[in-house]
């Protein structure tokens, strides 16, 4: 199965 | 101080169009820059980037850098009062808890003003880093669209691939699967019909069809769009906005566990 990864796992805080 | 007047006020109309969807809640940033936003949906899979240059304005007035808080639906609302021909003047005084949208027919024998009540938002602003992407694919907004639209009707999620041989897009469902192989075709009469496929390495990435459906109502705003891929990172679907700026989605991908 595939699992949905979130925007945060890739772009950290400004 | 801020008063931002947009000749072409249906451009404002369709940004909100394309992204009170995905974005319930937004601030929007306001600075010698230009007008911007940058926002996650509620989930955190998807982040929507915007910018309106400020040279893109007839007249561009931000005395000191501005976060104003806004319901994107309620923004809407009010949008859609204003004519599509209708000059939209954004003004905001210093402080203020409100926010005003000002509509000129093109005539100016219509003038209206919509006051909206803005809201603190708490929201972290993320670091976009510059990527060198594995592939680059351009190809009619609507095309994609239409993509999106008969591959989410079979499966809930696609399958992006680029290959020499093309952008191929896949999905599984119950009843069945599909691919839709895209090839390079720059021999068109007008250049915004074709299909133009960078590739530095290839790609594959599997995305969920729901946010990649949000994404194309900014189809309007733009006759093409650009897919940005590499491996393991969000895909970025930009609609460019004539002259002015952009819409950026960024969608996280499925990872396999």
């Amino acid at each position: 199965g595939s699992k949905q990864a979130t925007i945060t796992k890739f772009f950290g805080k400004a | 101080m801020l008063e931002l007047r947009l000749v072409q006020g249906s451009l404002l109309k369709k940004v909100l169009e394309s992204i009170k969807e995905l974005v319930n809640d937004a601030n929007f940033d306001c600075s010698s820059t230009g007008f911007s936003l940058q926002a996650m949906d509620s989930s955190h899979v998807a982040l929507v980037a915007l910018l309106l240059r400020s040279e893109g304005f007839e007249h561009y007035r931000c005395d000191r850098n501005l976060s104003m808080g806004m319901n994107l639906n309620n923004m809407a609302k009010m949008l859609k009062c204003a004519g599509n021909d209708d000059i939209i003047t954004i003004k905001a005084d210093d402080g203020s808890d409100t926010v005003t949208f000002m509509f000129e027919s093109p005539t100016q024998d219509k003038i209206s003003d919509f006051e909206m009540k803005l809201m603190d938002i708490d929201s972290e602003h993320l670091g976009i880093p510059e990527a060198e992407y594995d592939a680059i694919v351009r190809m009619p907004s609507a095309e994609f669209a239409r993509i999106c639209k008969d591959l989410s009707s079979i499966g809930d999620t696609v399958v992006i691939s680029v290959t020499k041989e093309g952008v191929k897009f896949s999905t599984k469902g119950d009843i069945g699967a599909a691919n839709i192989v895209c090839r390079q075709n720059t021999t068109v009469d007008k250049p915004d019909d074709a299909t133009v496929i960078e590739m530095k390495e290839p790609v594959s990435l599997q995305f969920a069809l729901r946010y990649t459906n949000f994404f194309t109502k900014a189809t309007p705003l733009s006759s093409t769009v650009t897919i940005s891929l590499s491996n393991e990172l969000p895909v970025v679907v930009e609609y460019k906005i004539a002259e002015m700026g952009y819409v950026r989605f960024y969608l996280a991908p499925k990872i396999e566990e």
